[in-house]
């Protein structure tokens, strides 16, 4: 069984902790302010007060053994230096920690901190460029300028065949799944719920409502959801 | 050419409306401490102090014109909601605010805000699933327990061409492309840059190095990397 110790209880910290718990994982959550240990102390294995930048006070709940320790203290950048310190002297596996911008980053990877995250910064780039093209509700970037992305079903398409479409012909594009809704019967209410309709096929009709999971080009992609507005 | 305002330039702020600019928006950057206006001034269309609980001075600014309003004030809920409502009275188009929390959101999405960010919330869920499975690099989740994976190559595997590996027959798993990658010269130097290996084909070996980007279910896709460790 995975054993995870987690610093610093804020939204960040307190999200990881608990989604590792409800997946089954050993859970230490560590923090120096009580209000916050009392508050997930029901949902993890264990939840500590200590100050993470006392290597003494780490030691005595047996970091050592955990497989990974994240660092999720967030306004005081030394407090983090100085846990992530303490972890690399105790020689934890596997640390993670958290930054809040490129200087900071900059910093911790220099003392061999591999693992560095930026929640903010990252959700704010996806943001952004949902912002830029909201029909494209989720992407997975890859090299050379290809990209997956969910969209949802371009106005020109809704009602065609994939066969009239052309995805490959006419846009160098290729439809990896489809996401549509179903409307079942749960808990005695007829409720709408979401499934995947396998492989698709020629003779597939794509539905207004339906979300197309697709990989190709940004440019490619793009074009698709322009020309089909 | 879009038109967006971002209100409250923390580290969540900030990243949306320097993305934004650099993809060519034309940006409203909005914050109440003159630091943060000062700091992103060179980097933006426009950069205004105002508090944003003053419909007043948002109508100055001509905020209606926005395609699009982000507010991403952190610690200070209250003004969150007064920025909300004032936008909402403002009749902007589209309203994206951020919430700390499951009941911030559900108050956000009672007064008609329908798209609510909690970016600490979503990084810390994706940081617990990289935690787990360390092999995922990165997700995409689909109905009835589908996912789009980004994997490094399973020891198992490695120097195996994709009709051995057999990862439909096997394990019910679609590969859909992957990176690899390649010495090339950049700058006069040797240097590795990444790839995508276009359709693989049966005989394709698949390298130690590769990252396999898949579809199939998450029990197979963790059945296909614990035997083949
Ligand atoms: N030295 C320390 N030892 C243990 N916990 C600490 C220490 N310093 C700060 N913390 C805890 O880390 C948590 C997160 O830090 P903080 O609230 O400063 O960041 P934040 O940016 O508001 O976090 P989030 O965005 O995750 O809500 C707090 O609960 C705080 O009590
Ligand atoms: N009424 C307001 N009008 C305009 N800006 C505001 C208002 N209230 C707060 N802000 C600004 O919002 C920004 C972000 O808020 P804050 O620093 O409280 O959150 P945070 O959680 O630390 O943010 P982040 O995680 O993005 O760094 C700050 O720069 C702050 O000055």
């Amino acid at each position: 069984r995975h054993k995870f110790a987690v610093i610093g209880l804020g939204v960040f910290g307190n999200s990881i902790a608990r989604t590792l718990a409800e997946r089954g994982a050993e859970v230490l959550a560590i923090d120096n302010d009580q209000e916050h240990v009392e508050a997930i102390k029901d949902d993890v294995a264990y939840a500590v007060q200590l100050d993470a930048t006392d290597i003494r006070a780490l030691e005595a709940q047996n970091i050592q053994d955990m497989d990974a320790v994240v660092v999720a203290i967030g306004e005081d950048f030394e407090a983090v230096l100085i846990a992530a310190a303490n972890l690399q002297e105790l020689n934890i596996k596997r640390v993670i920690t958290r930054a809040s911008n490129k200087q900071q980053r900059r910093i911790l990877e220099k003392m061999g901190v591999q693992e560095v995250l930026s929640p903010e910064g990252e959700v704010g780039t996806t943001v952004a460029e949902r912002l830029l093209q909201p029909s494209i509700r989720t992407f997975l970037p890859l090299p050379d300028n290809y990209e997956i992305v969910e969209i949802s079903t371009p106005k020109g398409i809704a009602n065609k065949s994939l066969a009239k479409i052309s995805l490959r012909e006419k846009y160098n594009i290729n439809m990896i799944t489809i996401k549509r809704f179903f409307e079942e019967i749960l808990d005695g209410k007829p409720t709408e719920v979401e499934h995947i309709i396998g492989v698709p096929k020629a003779d597939t009709i794509i539905y207004p409502t339906d979300i197309l999971i697709l990989i190709g080009k940004k440019q490619d992609i793009k074009r698709f959801i322009e020309i089909n507005r």
